[in-house]
């Protein structure tokens, strides 16, 4: 029954406006068509798309209080540490796989995608879902805490390779802990210079500056008139650009090993259905909606395209960017995507919107 | 004229700020840079494409150094200090200069 | 009374915006402004406009009968052919133009340009003159027919010269009847290789695009809400654009011969009349709306400035880029956008609006 | 009492988006946020903005009777006038100030920056306070005034100096009556070759084209739809570029003499009065509303960042750019914009709004 | 430092990908490009005017050899398969190369 | 192949058009440009920041000529009348060319 029910909602769901134009984007580089959005074009939309996220969560937070926005933002920094500690144990230990990539990849996939955040957003409103506006705050915890996890983790794994005899196994457990207390190379120095590195990225910064817009300015009369209008057009056209950039990266991903093709596909439901289970969880808790639940699942399902790549290249040298890049934007970000529906009717079945 | 030398090196864009600071260390008075796309033993790698967060972007960066010397230097510590990780050439070549006095320090 | 007619209708047409920024760009232009608007932007109000035209024809291509839009379909390819062959026997034959040039202008002309076709529709838009939503269906029809014939022609008469002796008159009567099956050189896979080029230029894959995702998804609410709403402001940008640039490519055509710009001013003038007779052919055959023979006209008036050229250059790489692009550019499309009411006239006059 | 009001309207505006989007930019720059809005989409933005206020006060042009847009129009060149005059007996005597430089920075702060006038029309659009619908008209007579009398001091004091020995004091003022019919080398051509460049500028091209399209054209569909939507959104991106820019020039402040310091504080505040004072008296000669009053104060305040750089480059190459143009950008633009709300409280006291 | 050779071809953008495929085939292991403007022979070229579909953007391409044969070698061979129908000019240069193996198929 | 010389120029992009028409006049047949940042005694330009219209811009321009004394004239006039108030540099390097016809007046 459920089975009927998703395949249904996938097809109606395929005929969105979201779906369709990343599907239409994957066939029309399939075909090889010479179509292309201008990089300045690209870069102005995911500006204009956080900003609208942040502002919108900015407005809500104003009025929420802190502790509704308390537990879900505990959340999902675990989450992100979660995925990537799970990466740890499976894909960095693969044949073929080198324990850096592998850290990489997993970093990437535990942070959050702003588009795939975006289109779980647009296919809520379409199907009139209520959600918290704050959501868009969780972007930060989540992504922040998965890129600082896995570049600790992946440092540490090095340095403990360069020191080649082993220094006991405590130290690796203390840097979990404390995240910045932990065994040689790694002090608390080394994870401030990753934080505001995290910072500082454009994705980031962009969400930030429209939170804080959100909460201190009153910029509600220009969101409503330009940033909320635009929002839906503007996700169609980056959608279109998703596919596209997808299938272009496909083809890197026949250089790499196998494991990254089942990482990529597997992983974003494995990592949604952990973020639907801690949706539920803190919907019991503090009475989390529905489409908040379904947004956290998509978050978790999502991996970074824009904000992780720049600083993983600059903290992790050692890791080869074709695989974590490819895998990412070529197999999670569609697969995250598509997988939106799923969530959806999951929350439907078992909270009801 | 006065001989002189020039150094490019093409590498990732992503260190730019990196590589230049080597090269300003290493004595040269300036430095020039273009956004490039090409390829090389770590596949394609293209100046303009949407998506991928910059980080498959080129750059080729060069600079003219008052002697062989100075810029045999330079190539050598960015290659020592990048090459191992990041993707990137570095070649160095003879120019002549009206100026002498702009390229020393 | 007629031409008193067409007069006030002008002038009254060149009020609207559309006419307005096209004159208003070329006068800046003329007047050595330094204003530019950055390639990047207008390559993406191109798309935009593709995607917009795309999406309604295929939207209410969904809802037509297939009968409804066959007969105009095939009045387009056959106006794109018609064109071209006109084009071949007049300019192609003209003392001082390379046959290969020749056939390569008349190919742009018989082809399609986006901005024409685009300011077309919001003149009428602008008047409240119906037309069918499928018409930007007919674009690729028109447009892939001319290339596809022009490239054909063009090469055989180059094969042709090439083996010096004429083989005798059929070779070239059947490749017109068949398209694939014609003389030496002029295989299938020739063909086939152009219509793939020809498909896949930026211009007929975001055309098609449009079409498909107008079809086979549900993109209505993200149409009304974003394409249709931008669509006569960026129109306005891109007019301006066009102007600019008719200009700076006048100044190339002093170099070529006077017969490129006898047929830059004419010949959008005869072609508009040649699709507009078909038009009302149709008309009279299935019900076609005089909105429709309005839209036929421009399109048949029209010359390629986006996706012809780099075809042309890639097929036809003995023609001169500076004669085609710059009378194409030049003259053809201002005088087809200028012409534009005298169409809109002339329709209401023959069979009433 | 007036001081308490200043300080309370100032925290309200800093809470309108405008303001807050160009805090915002600063403060991201400041914190080292690698967050960029690429350079196409802002030229873009700018000509729109140009655009909107050029199609706006054309379109009230067409409406108003010439005369009352004569006085404003030649109290803003005279203001143009007297804001480089005091900036030659005032920044270019100074100590560590060469007078070639100081001359290019006084001509920059007496030209207009579109993106500081736009913010004062926002501004007042939000406070619903009206104003005269031609104001845009004024820029070009500010600007124009400002840059060529700038200009030809700039290069009259460069021929003195060159020429060593004084040919008495009569030639300077010839100039000042007549523009062009000074002592040696500045003859009439120069002053008409500036003029030419100075309109030949892409702010100004795009403004004038605007005005002409309001006037002749009727495109008040397109600028509902579109331009004056778009508007206040478009702005606040301006803003966040603004702010990221003026911290960036800031950095470059340091290596200059500290009066351009002083200057780039100071004198936007100082311009403001100056206008503020030219338009009461205007509104006491023709009726000129309290809100076009605010706005001459905030175009005088302002200081060119767009067109009025290139100009000066071309036509005063001895002047040092990072010292023109990171005192306008880096000082004077923020100062002007953040300077709005004081001439808003001070129309609202001493004429009533 | 070791002696290699440069070469240089300035041509139409839109051949790119048909210039550096012969590049690859004559023994190149990589190769840089550049978006460029210029003027030539058939008038001006821009690398950045809206309109003209692309057909008039120039594009400079550079690679680095092993030796000066190989290096004319492809040199001539895209001026015999291109340089008639096509706008372009092409040169070459020496060079010297810190990491020979870079360079060598 | 035949010896020619490349002349090369780094220098504010608002008077590219100036140096071209120098470079034409001093016998060139033709020349090409890229935009390019970079850092000089003037401090940092770069091509690309919004903001500051265009001023703070740089190109590089090459042209090849036939011979070396024809470049170094060319470069010498073009920094006698820029290089005084605007930032830039200039150099000159030994190429090898196929067609001399292409780059002779
Ligand atoms: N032989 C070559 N000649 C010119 N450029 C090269 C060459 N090999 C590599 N490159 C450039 O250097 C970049 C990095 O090369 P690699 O480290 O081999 O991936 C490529 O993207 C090319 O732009
Ligand atoms: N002498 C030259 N020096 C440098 N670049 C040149 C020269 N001649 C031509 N070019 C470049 O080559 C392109 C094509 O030249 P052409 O085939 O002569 O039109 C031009 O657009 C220029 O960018
Ligand atoms: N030694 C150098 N090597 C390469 N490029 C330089 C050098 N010095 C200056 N430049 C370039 O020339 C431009 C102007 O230099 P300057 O006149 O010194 O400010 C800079 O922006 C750089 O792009």
């Amino acid at each position: 029954d459920i089975v009927v029910d998703i395949a249904t909602t996938m097809v109606a769901q395929l005929q969105k406006p979201t779906l369709a134009f990343l599907i239409g984007g994957m066939l029309l580089a399939a075909l090889g068509s010479k179509l292309e959005v201008p990089e300045p074009v690209y870069k102005f939309i995911v500006v204009l798309l956080l900003l609208k996220v942040g502002i919108g969560a900015g407005i809500s937070v104003r009025e929420a209080n802190l502790l509704e926005l308390a537990v879900p933002a505990v959340g999902a920094a675990l989450l992100g540490i979660a995925i990537v500690l799970l990466g740890m144990k499976t894909l960095a230990r693969w044949k073929g796989v080198s324990p850096m990539d592998g850290m990489a990849t997993a970093g990437l996939f535990g942070a959050v995608s702003a588009s795939t955040l975006a289109a779980g957003m647009a296919m809520l409103d379409a199907d009139g879902i209520a959600y918290e506006g704050f959501i868009g705050a969780l972007y930060p915890f989540m992504d922040i805490a998965a890129l600082v996890t896995a570049i600790v983790l992946a440092r540490l794994a090095a340095e403990r390779k360069a020191a080649a005899s082993i220094e006991g196994g405590g130290a690796a457990t203390m840097t979990l802990g404390g995240g910045g207390r932990g065994g040689p190379g790694i002090d608390g120095g080394m994870v401030r210079e990753i934080l505001v590195d995290t910072f500082r990225s454009p994705a980031i910064s962009a969400l930030v500056l429209g939170l804080a817009l959100g909460i201190f300015a009153r910029p509600d009369s220009v969101y409503e008139s330009f940033y909320d209008v635009l929002f839906r057009g503007l996700l169609s056209i980056l959608m279109l650009i998703m596919g596209m950039e997808a299938w272009a990266r496909l083809a890197e991903l026949r250089k790499v090993a196998h494991a990254y093709i089942l990482y990529g596909i597997a992983a974003p439901l494995v990592h949604g259905a952990l973020g639907f289970a801690v949706g539920v969880a803190i919907h019991h808790m503090t009475g989390f909606s529905g489409g908040g639940v379904v947004l956290l699942a998509v978050m978790a399902a999502s991996s970074s395209d824009i904000s992780g790549p720049p600083t993983l290249r600059g903290a992790l040298p050692e890791a080869n960017p074709s695989s974590y890049v490819g895998t990412s934007t070529g197999l999670g970000t569609p697969v995250a995507i598509l997988s939106i529906p799923l969530w959806i009717v999951l929350a439907e079945t078992v909270i009801g919107l | 004229m006065h001989s002189a030398t020039k150094l490019v090196i093409i590498t990732e864009r992503s260190i730019l700020d990196g590589v230049t600071a080597l090269i300003v260390e290493g004595g040269a008075t300036g430095y020039t840079h273009v956004d490039a796309g090409g390829q090389g033993s770590r596949g394609k790698r293209s100046s303009n494409r949407p998506g991928i967060g910059g980080v498959m972007g080129n750059v080729k960066i060069e600079a003219v150094v008052a002697d062989h010397d100075q810029a045999e230097a330079i190539v050598s510590r960015v290659a020592e200090r990048y090459f191992e990780h990041y993707s990137g050439i570095a070649y160095v070549e003879p120019v002549e200069i009206l100026r002498p006095h702009k390229f020393k320090v």
